[in-house]
């Protein structure tokens, strides 16, 4: 079946949503068949490869609450090998009626546990910027987590938290939870905070620092008004942001020793 | 007494920990008698001003949950005529434990009418990045309410949801709730989407949208790990983040109809 990777940090703003977009997009043109899960209930992945759903349609609400088919929601993307399972409306009520909910621990491995999902080879899960349900949800069904930190003071202060999250979610829920890494997102050589940031991380998280870092790039913050991801949004080879991504598959790719 | 603003968007990392310290800052300087509140489990405000609490402090939490006098928790900062009522370890469980409370939507209200704080001039409360009982409760406690916007695509799509809530509880719970405005951050002339978001915030708000805006500033990224202020990070009356602090805290007295 596929490989699941949660992206999580409940920092705000740290590039979970622009990674997963991208990092899919990357693995999707690699030909690898990628589904994107929208967990957030701001909804923003689902708006950068498509746009806000209409009121009432069913979306990961419904798959992680009713129990409704993951196929029911599964959309095409303009980027082939890519399909988004989005967020909508209803995930405003999803985390209090989950609190309440049986299994809710695991609401969401179930629903991956769907025949359909064995045709995905990897599965890329969006978080919101806090700690809930919904993002134990994601822990307990990947295999992976992937943490990206902006280059910046503030990011790293909760990233203590998280591990201790994780280390929570392996102890009493899901043991085989394993940590891909930590990526370096909004990199920009031109500012000294970067390198004390990189240097400080690499120092305390050592190779699981991913070598690939996110340049800062301002299309990344133009693109989803476009709804495109940047590879189409650069169009290009050499762009910044499809360079960043393509190495970041790639990387991905050798931690995960897959091909 | 004091008038109390919250600052609010759902949108993570939009620059609301940003704006409270350095507004909260510049009123000071300017003789304000300022109270800044960390409504946000993250505590990212408190690192700003003082650094993590030692386990088990007293704080938010136990304000707004047991009602421990908010004169227990307040801390004077290194600027003069600024004072902070800090998050802790505890505000992890607040939001769980507020949702069965009696009068769950005004603890913070309540807290606020301790008569110590007729000594303050203003309030400025930081809020976490999402729309919680802990949001509410500060849209409640709350006269006006400011909302940071960085000049980026995703932070505009939340804001629909903001008013929606906004307005809900002014239907419900507080008529009086007003908007402040819209404050443009990490303003960046150098790249197109800053006056794109720019005319569409102008257009739709109005004059709502403060004329001052806060230019992107990689000293702002920095500032926090020595636990300053703008001010003091940048302690130069020409700094770009002194500079801007300077012109908000002006605006909104204006708009506020204060000296
Ligand atoms: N490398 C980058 N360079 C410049 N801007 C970026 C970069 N990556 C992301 N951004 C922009 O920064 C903002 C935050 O990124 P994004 O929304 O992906 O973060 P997030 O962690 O998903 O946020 P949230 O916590 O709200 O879910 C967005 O406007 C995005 O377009
Ligand atoms: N004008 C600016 N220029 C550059 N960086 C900025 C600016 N304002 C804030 N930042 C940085 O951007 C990041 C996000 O800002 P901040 O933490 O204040 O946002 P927030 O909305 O409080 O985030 P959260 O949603 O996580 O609470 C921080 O690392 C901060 O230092
Ligand atoms: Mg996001
Ligand atoms: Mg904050």
């Amino acid at each position: 079946g596929p490989c699941y990777i949660a992206i999580a940090n409940q920092k705000g703003g740290v590039g979970k949503t622009t990674t997963v977009l991208n990092l899919g997009a990357a693995l999707a043109l690699r030909g690898y068949r990628t589904l994107v899960v929208d967990l957030d209930l701001q909804a923003n992945l689902t708006h950068c490869l498509h746009g806000l759903l209409p009121e009432g349609a069913p979306n990961m609400c419904e798959v992680i609450l009713d129990e409704a088919p993951i196929t029911d929601i599964l959309m095409p993307t303009s980027t082939d090998n890519l399909v988004l399972a989005p967020a909508g409306e209803s995930m405003a009520n999803l985390e209090i009626n989950l609190a309440a909910a049986i299994g809710r621990e695991q609401a969401l491995r179930n629903a991956f546990a769907h025949p359909a999902l064995q045709e995905f080879d990897i599965v890329l899960m969006d978080n919101p910027p806090y700690l809930s349900l919904v993002t134990i949800n994601s822990l307990v069904a990947a295999e992976h987590v992937l943490m990206p930190v902006s280059c910046e003071y503030l990011p790293m202060l909760g990233l203590k938290w998280l591990l201790k999250t994780i280390e929570r979610v392996r102890a009493r829920l899901h043991p085989d939870l394993g940590i891909l890494g930590y990526l370096l997102t909004m990199y920009d050589l031109r500012i000294g905070i970067t390198t004390e940031v990189e240097e400080i991380l690499r120092e305390q998280f050592g190779a699981a620092v991913f070598t690939t870092v996110v340049r800062i790039n301002a299309r990344h913050k133009s693109a989803p008004a476009e709804h495109q991801t940047i590879f189409q949004y650069e169009h290009s080879a050499r762009g910044r942001g499809t360079e960043d991504h393509i190495l970041l598959a790639q990387e991905l790719l050798q931690r995960l020793h897959l091909p």
